[in-house]
């Protein structure tokens, strides 16, 4: 089973 | 098995994959393909496309030989099926793929440094690759593809580590993308292994018994540039990295660099010369670029970093938040951790780029979700 450890959404400002 | 090591591959772009496999004989080989729905209980119709083999030789083995071929002209939204073979070896039993949306919502899984063969016991490391890159499959939304960043075996020239990295099923059903890592690099079974599409001739070029070339392609909507951080030529890869970025730039939403040798690592490499060369190198090059997302391993931790900008410094007010918003030129670096589970180093606290590590000595990979609006990084580790 896969756990998440990192997420981050990259936008254009 | 008169054919061996098949793998599914990036083409330039969504309408065309790449193939490569290891054959008995020489000469004669090609890729057929059809759509899925016109296949024939379970074999390829007889009038099903076909593309010969458009490089072939002696493999680095000296007893088989490497084939590559292309198979092009691909619709988006397809079920696929394909063999590869020749008359004289057979061709291997109907494998099926599907090619992704046309520039809508997609995504593409990421795994560092897999070293199949290090840490000692073959098999365990084969088996936790292949734990890892299943559960990434499944963990995901219909990847469009599998993007490695470097090593992926332990000792160059070992096919028997070949062998068991692309023993996975994904392998031949997933296509995938590979960088250059310093334990693939002393070799020319890289090249022959893999078939990779618009490898420069001038940039990050190999030996005559070594690998190279820095490469593009486009998938997803975004512009991948590949380069072979063993080659120390900085001025090669950024020409490289200015010339595509300029001719194929417009054509996609999003840009992405990738190369084996961390610049913004946080662990045991990140003071080593050939380390801070790059990272002396890279960062401008990223700005003038715009270049969105760096991807790299070699360091087996993982890290982010702040937005970094083009001197190689921490964006003020960057906090490694759930959201990042960049201004042009401002740049966002993932070091990947070892994705098999072979090795992993220690953990060097304090340096001024991390945004955040995990150093838990966990296999893991990394989820990029792809929209106009957004490139959605997701890190999982597989205990």
């Amino acid at each position: 089973t896969a756990e998440q450890i990192d997420d981050v959404e990259l936008r254009r400002a | 098995e008169a054919i061996t090591d098949p793998v599914l591959q990036v083409g330039a772009d969504s309408t065309t994959r790449n193939l490569s496999w290891m054959s008995e004989n020489s000469g004669g080989g090609e890729v057929r393909w059809a759509p899925v729905n016109e296949l024939e209980g379970g074999e390829l119709p007889a009038d099903a496309a076909a593309a010969e083999t458009t490089d072939s030789g002696l493999a680095t083995d000296l007893k088989r030989h490497f084939n590559h071929a292309s198979m092009t002209d691909l619709e988006p939204d397809t079920d696929y099926a394909y063999q590869v073979g020749s008359d004289e070896d057979g061709f291997t039993e109907v494998q099926q793929f599907t090619t992704g949306s046309s520039g809508g919502d997609d995504e593409f899984l990421v795994f560092g440094d897999p070293q199949v063969g290090a840490g000692g016991g073959d098999l365990g490391v084969a088996t936790g690759w292949e734990r890892t890159l299943s559960t990434a499959v499944a963990t995901a939304d219909d990847p469009s593809f599998l993007y490695s960043l470097g090593d992926q075996v332990n000792s160059a020239g070992n096919q028997e580590q070949y062998a068991q990295y692309l023993a996975p099923e994904a392998t031949r059903t997933i296509p995938q993308a590979t960088t250059i890592g310093n334990h693939d690099v002393s070799s020319k079974a890289y090249e022959q292994h893999f078939n990779r599409p618009n490898v420069s001739q001038d940039h990050g070029g190999g030996g005559i018994i070594t690998s190279g070339g820095d490469y593009w392609f486009i998938e997803d909507g975004v512009l991948f540039l590949n380069i072979n951080s063993n080659s120390s030529d900085m001025d090669a890869h950024a020409e490289f990295i200015d010339e595509v970025v300029a001719e194929h730039g417009g054509q996609a939403r999003w840009t992405v660099l990738g190369f084996h040798h961390s610049i913004y690592s946080t662990a045991t490499h990140w003071n080593d010369l050939d380390v801070k060369r790059l990272r002396k190198a890279i960062p401008p090059v990223a700005a003038r670029n715009d270049i969105d997302l760096v991807v790299s391993g070699h360091d087996h931790i993982f890290n982010r970093t702040f937005l970094m900008d083009g001197e190689g410094k921490p964006v003020e007010g960057s906090e490694a938040g759930a959201d990042e918003a960049k201004e042009d030129g401002q740049t966002l670096y993932l070091t990947l951790t070892s994705s098999s589970g072979s090795k992993f180093y220690d953990y060097v606290p304090g340096l001024d780029w991390e945004g955040k590590s995990v150093h838990n000595d966990m296999p893991a990979f990394t989820r990029v979700r792809v929209s106009d609006e957004a490139l959605r990084a997701t890190t999982y580790e597989v205990p």
